[in-house]
């Protein structure tokens, strides 16, 4: 283990935890640092595989992935205080938390230039893994899993396969993706489905649609050169993303509507990538206005 | 940049204190953390529009797989990883079914050779979080290479 790196005192915590924990930095490509959180097992750590954890955006952090969903502590709504997460995914696994690319979180690089693509965080990551196995050599043994969120869809298998086919000696057993982006294609397809058949959209809507995006052979709403279907692809995407839904999860309340940054819709432009561009300069105002005379 | 409809403003203030920073070994010259990156995002190259290739490479090599999703979400929808998985062309193994946690439904999956593709009812975008019991079983399953 790497001395340096470990983590003896939170402030904020209050409980004794049963499992030791390194934070620092791992060297990714020329001048880059990936700034990593490690925890170990409660169970078995010497025996217990590691799991890299990959959150998405792409530009948003894992950590984010520690202090909220799957990591052994979060914190309380004081901002000051942490709770145990009793389903901490630490119970059964050695979890590696990893800010990527360089410019997220607390990970830079010396040039401050953040400009990538996906094969060169592909790239970046497997570099700070090795340099993450030649910090900590107790774990190379242990059986290595990749698990990753949202545009981790992209990250998870890009870099699972440096890993799988690399010359790094890496116990590497499999890879998980949840919630992922895996073909564009096939999201805005699906979501058109998806929002119809939850009951956001109306039957007229719903006609239209079939009316302007189908023929005998299928429907295609996701790269139409039909002027009238873009428009009813426009009017559906505008009701799941701009009536005031929670996109990340429909029956749950849109905390903080007002306080989201524009910044961050640049950053998941890679969802619906043909709309997004006429999404906020369209003259559609249904969802909005309906959603005050359907209260 | 925050994501819509979430609230991070707890961890962020959190990871900004400076008692923490020092803590987690953080240089005190860089900036303040954010839970996304406007420079990384604005400035960022997407070149697979699809990973499927990637997908059957990794499979070939004989890889375990778990694509699973929480089925309210609609940033990325559980049916469009459905269609994906289903359309890798591999022959389906197990049927679609139910999967239990502390004697409820959870979910359902269906398995097509070492992928398994798994949804998680009721829960959203972050399944652990919203999910965390089902999620972590689901996790531990997905180790150990058991039964869902």
């Amino acid at each position: 283990q790497y001395a340096p790196d470990e983590v003896t005192d939170l402030p904020g915590m209050t409980f004794k935890p049963n499992y030791r924990q390194w934070s620092g930095y791992l060297k990714a490509g020329q001048g880059k640092f990936l700034h990593y959180w490690f925890v170990t097992s409660q169970h078995d750590p010497m025996k217990d595989p590691v799991v890299l954890w990959l959150n998405g955006g792409p530009g948003c952090s894992s950590l984010d992935g520690f202090l909220s969903e799957n990591g052994p502590f979060h914190v309380n709504n004081d901002g000051a205080t942490l709770y145990e997460n009793v389903f901490s995914w630490n119970k059964y696994a050695n979890m590696l938390y990893l800010e990527s690319p360089a410019g997220v979180g607390y990970s830079y690089s010396d040039d401050q230039k953040y400009e990538t693509d996906d094969d060169k965080v592909a790239a970046d990551n497997y570099q700070a893994l090795q340099s993450f196995f030649v910090k900590f050599p107790n774990f190379t043994r242990n059986e290595f899993f990749i698990f990753g969120e949202s545009y981790g869809g992209i990250y998870v298998p890009t870099l699972s396969l440096r890993v799988a086919t690399g010359q790094a000696k890496i116990n590497f057993k499999g890879f998980s993706v949840g919630n992922g982006l895996s073909s564009f294609a096939l999201n805005d397809e699906s979501l058109i489905y998806f929002g119809y058949y939850h009951g956001l959209f109306g039957e007229d809507l719903w006609r239209d649609l079939n009316n302007n995006c189908c023929n005998k052979e299928g429907c295609n709403f996701y790269n139409s050169s039909s002027d009238s279907c873009k428009t009813q692809v426009n009017i559906a995407f505008n009701i799941v993303y701009q009536s005031g839904l929670n996109e990340y999860s429909l029956y749950l309340d849109c905390e903080g509507r007002r306080g989201f940054s524009k910044a961050y819709e640049k950053s998941m432009s890679h969802l619906f990538r043909n709309y997004r561009k006429t999404l906020h300069t369209n003259q559609f105002s249904g969802p909005r206005s309906s959603s005050v005379s359907l209260s | 940049g925050v994501p819509p409809c979430i609230n991070s403003t707890a961890q962020t203030n959190w990871l900004n204190r400076g008692d923490v920073r020092k803590a987690l070994h953080i240089p005190a010259t860089l900036p303040p953390w954010d839970i996304c990156s406007d420079a990384v995002g604005e400035e960022y190259h997407v070149l697979y529009s699809t990973v499927k290739d990637v997908y059957l490479k990794l499979l070939s090599l004989g890889l375990r797989a778990l694509v699973y999703n929480g089925d309210t979400d609609m940033a990325c929808n559980f049916l469009g990883d459905q269609w994906f998985v289903e359309d890798l062309g591999i022959k389906e193994t197990s049927k679609y079914k139910i999967w239990i946690y502390d004697d409820q439904v959870s979910g359902f999956y269906e398995q097509f050779g070492n992928i398994t593709f798994l949804t998680v009812k009721g829960a959203g975008h972050m399944v652990p979080q919203w999910a965390p019991g089902p999620a972590l079983q689901m996790f531990q399953t997905f180790l150990t290479n058991g039964s869902y």
